[in-house]
C-alpha cells in the first residue's frame, strides 16, 4: 500500500507507477489516473488528478522530472501525491484548496529518460529521441517549447545537453503536455519542478524584459520561498530565469505564462553544495517536506486570486 | 551500465564577464565530452561542469591558465553512484 512504500529511497519507472495505482486505489473519491500521451519509445504518460468534483474546474499543475536525471525531483513528487491524500480533510488550506480548485500532478515528465537513467546512464538528462541526421539522442524537453523557439539561450547542436530539437513541441513528452493545458483550458498555476540550485524562478527566460506580472510574482516567490526556509533553513534565491540564472529560451514556464497561466514557476530543488543532483536518499523527505510549504503557498495565493 | 570511473565534477567560478566567456569557449570543445550540470552565467554565480577522466588534465590547464579559480566538487562520480545503489538496495522494501 502507500503508506508502506518507502518514500525515502528513490524508485524505478515501474514503481512509480505501481505506487500511482496503488494510490488511485485507495482514494478512488479523490485521485485518477489520467494518460495524456505516450513516449517516443512508447510508454504511458501519466498524471495524477486530485479533485473533488467538477470538470475543467479551475487547476494547478505541478509536474516533477522533466530532466530525468535529477532523481529527487520524481522522488518529491511521489512525496507529494501522498501528502496531498493525507492532507485532504485534515489540512485547512489542502482542503481549501481541493474544495475550489483541482490538482494535476505529472511525476514522471520524461519517462523514456528516466528508465534509461535506471539501466543505462544514471546522468542522463534529455528524452530519448532520435534526430534524422545525427548520431547523439535526446532533446532537452525544458527548451523545446513554442515560446521564443530556437532564439539564444537553446543549443541547435544535437549533441548538446541542451538540444532544443529540431522544432517546438517535436517531443511528445512537451506535445503532451501542451495538448492537455490547452484542452484543458482552465489552469491558473503550473509549477515544473528541477533540480538542483535551490531556486524558485518565474518568466521571461528568454529576455531579461520584466514580465507584465513581475511585482506579484516576486511577492510571491518570496512568500514562498520564506515558507520553504522556515523548515530546514534552507537557502534560496528566487527571481526571472533570465536575471537569475541564465538566458533559456523555449522554455517551458515561458510557454505556460504565454498561455494566460499568470502564475507560472519552477523549482530548482535543494542542492547540498557537495552532489549536484546527485542528492543522497537520506535527502529526498526533508527536500519534499520544504518544497511542500512552498507549493501550498503558491496554491493557496492561486486560490485566493482567481482571474 | 555506463561507467563514470574517474569522472569529477569541478565548481567554477567565473570572476568575470570574459572568464564566462572562456568557459563558454569550453562549452563548444566537443572533443571534451563535458557534462554541464549548471552552465555558465553571470559572473559570481558557480558553474558545475563534469568532466571525464581523460579531459581532466585539458580542462585544469585552460582554466589555470585563464586564472579562472575552481574547486572539485565530486571527486569521483562512479564512487557516488555505487553509494546510491547500495543505498537503494539495502533500504529497498523498508517501509517509511
Amino acid at each position: 500500500s502507500t503508506n508502506t512504500f518507502n518514500y525515502a529511497i528513490y524508485h524505478t519507472l515501474d514503481e512509480i507507477y505501481e505506487f500511482m495505482d496503488m494510490l488511485v486505489a485507495e482514494n478512488p473519491q479523490l485521485v485518477s489516473k489520467l494518460q495524456i500521451g505516450n513516449t517516443y519509445e512508447g510508454r504511458p504518460i501519466y498524471v495524477l488528478k486530485f479533485s473533488t468534483g467538477g470538470n475543467k474546474r479551475p487547476a494547478i499543475w505541478i509536474d516533477t522530472g522533466i530532466h530525468s536525471r535529477e532523481w529527487v525531483t520524481q522522488a518529491s513528487g511521489t512525496w507529494f501525491a501522498k501528502k496531498i491524500t493525507e492532507d485532504y480533510g485534515q489540512d485547512p488550506k489542502i482542503t481549501a484548496i481541493l474544495s475550489n480548485m483541482d490538482i494535476f500532478l505529472e511525476i514522471v515528465t520524461n519517462p523514456d529518460g528516466f528508465a534509461f537513467t535506471h539501466s543505462t546512464n544514471r546522468l542522463w538528462r534529455k528524452t530519448r529521441s532520435r534526430t534524422a541526421g545525427s548520431s547523439c539522442i535526446g532533446v532537452d524537453p525544458n527548451r523545446n517549447w513554442d515560446a521564443a523557439f530556437g532564439m539564444p539561450g537553446a543549443s541547435g547542436n544535437p549533441c548538446t545537453e541542451t538540444y532544443r530539437g529540431k522544432y517546438a513541441n517535436s517531443e511528445t513528452e512537451v506535445k503532451s503536455i501542451v495538448d492537455f493545458v490547452k484542452d484543458h483550458g482552465n489552469i491558473k498555476g503550473f509549477i515544473s519542478i528541477h533540480s538542483y540550485s535551490q531556486l524558485l524562478l518565474y518568466p521571461y527566460g528568454y529576455t531579461n524584459t520584466p514580465n507584465p506580472d513581475q511585482q506579484e510574482l516576486d511577492q510571491l516567490a518570496k512568500e514562498a520561498v520564506t515558507a520553504l526556509s522556515s523548515l530546514h533553513g534552507t537557502k534560496y534565491t528566487y527571481g526571472s530565469i533570465y536575471t537569475t540564472i541564465y538566458q533559456a529560451s523555449g522554455n517551458t514556464i515561458d510557454w505556460t505564462y504565454s498561455q494566460g497561466i499568470k502564475y507560472s514557476y519552477t523549482f530548482e530543488l535543494r542542492d547540498t553544495g557537495r552532489y549536484g543532483f546527485l542528492l543522497p536518499a537520506s535527502q529526498i523527505i526533508p527536500t519534499a517536506q520544504e518544497t511542500w510549504l512552498a507549493l501550498v503557498t503558491i496554491m493557496d495565493h492561486v486560490k485566493n486570486h482567481p482571474y | 551500465l555506463e561507467n563514470f570511473v574517474g569522472h569529477q565534477v569541478l565548481r567554477i567560478s567565473a570572476a568575470d564577464e570574459a572568464q564566462v566567456q572562456k568557459v563558454k569557449e569550453l562549452e563548444d570543445l566537443e572533443h571534451l565530452q563535458l557534462d554541464f550540470w549548471r552552465g555558465p552565467a553571470q559572473p559570481g554565480s558557480s558553474i558545475d561542469v563534469r568532466v571525464p577522466f581523460p579531459s581532466i588534465q585539458a580542462v585544469k590547464v585552460f582554466l589555470e591558465a585563464h586564472a579562472i579559480s575552481y574547486s572539485i566538487m565530486i571527486e569521483d562520480v562512479q564512487s557516488l553512484l555505487d553509494e546510491e545503489q547500495e543505498q537503494m538496495f539495502a533500504f529497498q522494501g523498508r517501509a517509511r
